[in-house]
């Protein structure tokens, strides 16, 4: 995706 | 997915661990309190974003505070440690000689280079990714030098590396039911479990097929 990720990860 | 909450599961289990091997012998023997304090900085770094009130899930905020709050709690353990028993303290601190700028200096640098996005935020993400993935080696090196650890210690150091591992499938689990892949988790944690290979390699000799745990 080209959009920002999301940091769901921990 | 499966992997992702082993892994998580794991995380928490290491800690668990830690914590433990610190109350039973009341003293800081085998553990590295640069490796400690790498993940102060470490989770404090990455997750910036509980500033920013964007919360994912009620999972992923409680998990975050728990690893800030359990780093930090770990540290005033240790400095603990340092007033009951002084002797064992100035022991681990004579074999915790990793120096940690090679650690942090190159992290930065990485940072800057490989980003999302050149924001506070992004970048101390990036530094933290970073920096975990080689937060370990002066537990490593303090294993290596003095060539003995307790059980208790490579328990802790092996649910620590399988966090990490478990993430891999993880990734491969996500690229093809999301379509997702984040390179920099996924370089960073392909290089950090790689750190482990040989610490793996060695517990799965000496530990699970009995004996006592043994560095050359």
């Amino acid at each position: 995706s080209t959009t920002l990720l999301e940091h769901d990860e921990l | 997915n499966i992997f992702r909450i082993s892994a998580d599961l794991s995380h928490l289990a290491s800690i668990v661990i830690l914590l433990e091997t610190i109350r039973k012998t009341r003293q800081v023997d085998g553990i590295s309190l640069k490796t400690q304090l790498l993940y102060v900085l470490v989770f404090c770094t990455r997750y910036l974003d509980l500033l920013t009130f964007r919360w994912t899930s009620l999972y992923n905020t409680l998990m975050k505070f728990f690893f800030i709050g359990t780093s930090i709690y770990v540290i005033k353990l240790m400095q603990e440690c340092k007033i009951k028993n002084p002797v064992a303290y100035k022991d681990m601190m004579a074999r915790d000689t990793f120096q940690i700028k090679y650690l942090l200096g190159p992290s930065a640098i990485l940072a800057m280079v490989f980003n999302y996005k050149f924001t506070i935020l992004e970048l101390c993400w990036s530094f933290s990714v970073w920096l975990e993935s080689v937060a370990i080696l002066p537990q490593l090196f303090m294993l290596s030098r003095s060539g003995k650890a307790g059980t208790l210690t490579t328990h802790y150091i092996f649910a620590l590396g399988l966090y990490r591992a478990l993430y891999i499938p993880n990734w491969i689990w996500r690229y093809y039911t999301e379509n997702r892949f984040e390179k920099l988790s996924i370089f960073t944690g392909l290089l950090q479990t790689a750190l482990y290979s040989d610490f793996f390699y060695i517990y799965y000799k000496k530990v699970i097929k009995g004996g006592g745990f043994e560095l050359p």
